[in-house]
Parts: structure tokens; C-alpha cells; sequence
């Protein structure tokens, strides 16, 4: 068993959200025309990396998820202008 | 694979080595960078010269953390090992290593030709690909450096920007090299405003007209839209911020860079007979509401609003656009007027005077 179960959660937590933030945040292009997009929840983020990915999508930070969000990439963002 | 757009302009660019990391030789890593731009330049008609001073295209330095301006960070070992940004000014083409990694030009660390290929491919315009063979794939898989690095989706992506490379057979068919824009024999199949701009389509290529200032851009008709055939006849924009292509008895209906599903259909089902083959050329009067087919030497009108075609129709056309006589290539509408080509030449028509009002050359929209 984990050790510290809840010490775990939020380790892999923050690990989601910063790799969501970072590469699946879509910022409006500079000359974005008309209404602004409304902001994406963590769930729909994380289904669109997942389906990115081509891991099952779930939209919860599943074990598999979390492995993928660990492997060593590139910084530029999968989405965006 | 994505892409970008519109990617570097020319296709001679040059690349500096600012700063070098301690972890190889800087023979090395000259070497591993020299090789990573030539993965992209075997396959594209670009040229990649190096040098030592001065602002290149695409800058390449070592850094950690936040690294001088640049708008994004890195993070220590592992995680995020390097990043670039698409073509353009300033930070535009440049590539950034993450100095917190172990770089080597093996299997050990982090392979510095793999890493730097992957990134001179976002700086040539490409982002990243879900294809897990592609080397645009965002995680880091190590392959031996001996095997060609480039996976077909990678090939495709950076030819649908640059072509192919000069001495390579084509894969398409057979064109001739693309018209001089200025030339004087120029002429073209369609013609559409795409909200504030002018496309003009011929052959495999468009070209992107901005009448408030002097730009001029020329593209793979296939970048954008890639399910689209060549040799696109017809083009309209209608009210709904659509653009319908016609090539035969078939069109598309396309949204931003969608093709809309269930296209391409017949023409048939807009109400034209089974006689009608092909069309010439198509506009929708914005104010109106009405879109003129032109066949041969008649036109039909479709009511965009109850998407359906006028009854009293085909007309002729010289009867209702008086001066309009020759068979009608391209036309489109630029604030109110009607622009009906034919060849090399233009004529700029007043549809609520109902007359031409001066006779112009096809390529006048390109500043030549």
C-alpha cells in the first residue's frame, strides 16, 4: 500500500494540472474575431490529451494518464492558435 | 500530423549555435545539429546555412529555467527537454535546449540529434503529431541515429508546406511550376472573398489577397484543405460564413478549415438539371442574398435564404450584365462590385447600375 496515499493524490494532482496548464491550456490567437472561448474544465482537457494520446478516454487521471504525463517531452504545447 | 501556418517565406535560412552544453564536445554538437537540419532539408526544398554572428532564422541555445525573455520555462531534469517556436520574428524559429538534461549522441541521456530534429520541425512550421511513429510525436523515444528519423506523417506535414525537394520525382501529377504571379498571361479557375480577404484558386495553389494592404501570400490549396481535388472550378462565400468549391458535377461545403460532412454532394440537390455538368463561376450578391451560377453563357440565381433556385432560370447572361459577353472564369464581390474575369482580363461591373465600369487586368489585385 502507499505509504502516504493523500501525500500521493496531490503530488499527481499538481502533476495534472501543470501539464494540462501547460500543454492543453488553448489561449485565443491575437486576433482572435468575435466571442472569446469559453475556458475548458480540467476533465474536458485532460479527455482531449487523452485522446491525443490515444489512451482510453476517461477524463479522470488514471494510472496510465498519469504515466504518459511523466514521460520526458517537449515543451510546446499538443493545442493551440 | 499539424502544421503552423504560413511557415518560413523563403527557402535559404540560416541557423547560430549561441551556446553549447558542457555535457558534449562542441564538435559534437555542431555535428548532431548540422545532422538534424539536414533530415528536414533531404526532404524539402530548404537550405540551411550555419553562422556565427548576428540574428539567424532560427536561434539555438542551451538554458535552464527561465532563460532570458523567453516566454516559457523549463523545469530541471527529466520533464520538458526542450522547445521552439513556429516561423516568424523574434522568438520566431528559435530552439531552446533544457541545459538540465544529460545530452549525448547516444542511447545514454537525452539523444541531442533526436531532441534537436524534433524541434527544427517546429521551427519549420509543424506542431506536434498523435501519430506515435512520428518523430513530431511529443514524447522522447529514443531510435538509433543510424535509422532515418522521419516517419511518413513527418514527411507529409513539412511537404504540404515547402513541397518536396527539387530533384525529387513529384509524387503528384505532373504540373507546371507554379504561375508567375505577375505574369501577364495570368488567369484563374475561381475566385472568393473569404471574410476580409480575396482567394484565388488555380491548379494546386491559392493565393491569399489582402486588398487593404499589399499582401500577397501563395499556398498548397492542400494545406488548408487537404480532402480538396485540385483544378477547383467554382468558388463562393455565402451567408454563412461557408465557402462552397465546385469541380464537376460535385461541391463542398467547408467551414474555417472543416470540410462540412456528408461532402462532397451533387450539384443537383441545389436544383440544378441533369443537363448542367459543370460550373464556371459562382458569387452571392451579399445584398441581396442571391447567388449567381454562370454556365457557358447563361446563369441560374439561388435564393440563399429558402435554398432554393429562382424559378424564370437559366438567363442570359449579356441580357442582365450588360458587357458581361465572354464565358465567365472566376468572379467575386468586393464592397458592392461585382470583379468578372475572363483570361487575363477583369471587368469591374456595378450590379445596381447594371454596367461595367472599366475593364482591368486579371492580376491587378497583386500589386504587380
Amino acid at each position: 500500500l502507499p505509504v502516504h496515499p493523500e501525500k500521493d493524490n496531490e503530488e499527481d494532482a499538481k502533476l495534472v494540472q501543470d501539464y494540462l496548464n501547460k500543454f492543453y491550456a488553448v489561449e485565443p490567437g491575437p486576433n482572435q474575431l468575435g466571442w472569446k472561448l469559453n475556458a475548458e474544465s480540467t476533465s474536458e482537457k485532460l479527455q482531449k490529451m487523452q485522446q491525443f494520446f490515444g489512451l482510453k478516454v476517461t477524463g479522470k487521471p488514471d494510472t496510465e494518464t498519469l504515466e504518459m504525463m511523466k514521460k520526458p517531452r517537449c515543451g510546446v504545447p499538443d493545442v493551440g492558435l | 500530423y499539424g502544421v503552423t501556418l504560413p511557415g518560413w517565406k523563403k527557402n535559404r535560412l540560416t541557423y547560430r549555435i549561441v551556446n553549447h552544453t558542457p555535457d558534449m564536445s562542441k564538435e559534437d554538437v555542431d555535428k548532431e545539429i548540422h545532422k538534424a537540419f539536414k533530415v528536414w532539408s533531404t526532404v524539402t526544398p530548404l537550405i540551411f546555412t550555419r553562422i556565427h554572428e548576428g540574428i539567424a532564422d532560427i536561434m539555438i541555445a542551451f538554458g535552464t529555467k527561465a532563460h532570458g525573455h523567453c516566454p516559457r520555462f523549463f523545469d530541471g531534469p527529466f520533464g520538458v527537454l526542450g522547445h521552439a517556436f513556429p516561423p516568424g520574428n523574434g522568438f520566431g524559429g528559435d530552439v531552446h535546449f533544457d541545459e538540465d538534461e544529460d545530452w549525448t549522441t547516444g542511447s545514454a541521456g537525452f539523444n541531442l540529434f533526436l531532441v534537436a530534429a524534433h524541434e527544427i520541425g517546429h521551427a519549420l512550421g509543424l506542431s506536434h503529431s498523435n501519430d506515435q511513429k512520428a518523430l513530431m510525436f511529443p514524447n522522447y523515444a529514443y531510435i538509433s541515429p543510424s535509422e532515418f528519423p522521419l516517419s511518413p506523417d513527418d514527411i507529409n506535414g513539412i511537404q504540404s508546406i515547402y513541397g518536396s525537394p527539387p530533384n525529387a520525382p513529384d509524387k503528384r501529377p505532373a504540373n507546371p511550376t507554379p504561375p508567375k504571379t505577375c505574369g501577364s498571361q495570368m488567369s484563374f479557375n475561381a475566385i472568393t472573398t473569404l471574410r476580409r480577404e480575396v482567394i484565388f484558386l488555380k491548379g494546386r495553389h491559392l493565393w491569399r489577397v489582402y486588398p487593404d494592404n499589399s499582401e500577397v501570400e501563395r499556398e498548397l490549396i492542400s494545406t488548408f484543405w487537404p480532402t480538396l481535388p485540385p483544378g477547383i472550378e467554382a468558388v463562393y462565400e455565402n451567408m454563412k460564413d461557408q465557402i462552397l468549391f465546385f469541380k464537376g458535377n460535385k461541391f463542398w461545403v467547408i467551414r474555417g478549415y472543416q470540410v462540412l460532412l456528408g461532402y462532397p454532394q451533387n450539384i443537383y440537390t441545389l436544383g440544378f438539371p441533369k443537363g448542367v455538368k459543370k460550373i464556371d463561376a459562382a458569387v452571392c450578391n451579399k445584398n441581396t442574398g442571391k447567388t449567381d451560377f454562370f454556365i457557358g453563357d447563361k446563369y441560374w440565381r439561388f435564393d440563399e435564404n429558402s435554398q432554393s433556385m429562382e424559378k424564370g432560370y437559366p438567363r442570359q447572361t449579356i441580357n442582365d450584365f450588360p458587357g458581361i459577353s465572354q464565358r465567365v472564369d472566376a468572379v467575386f464581390q468586393h464592397k458592392g462590385l461585382f470583379y468578372f474575369f475572363h483570361g487575363s482580363k477583369q471587368w469591374e461591373f456595378d450590379p445596381a447600375a447594371k454596367k461595367v465600369i472599366r475593364e482591368i487586368k486579371s492580376n491587378s489585385w497583386f500589386n504587380c
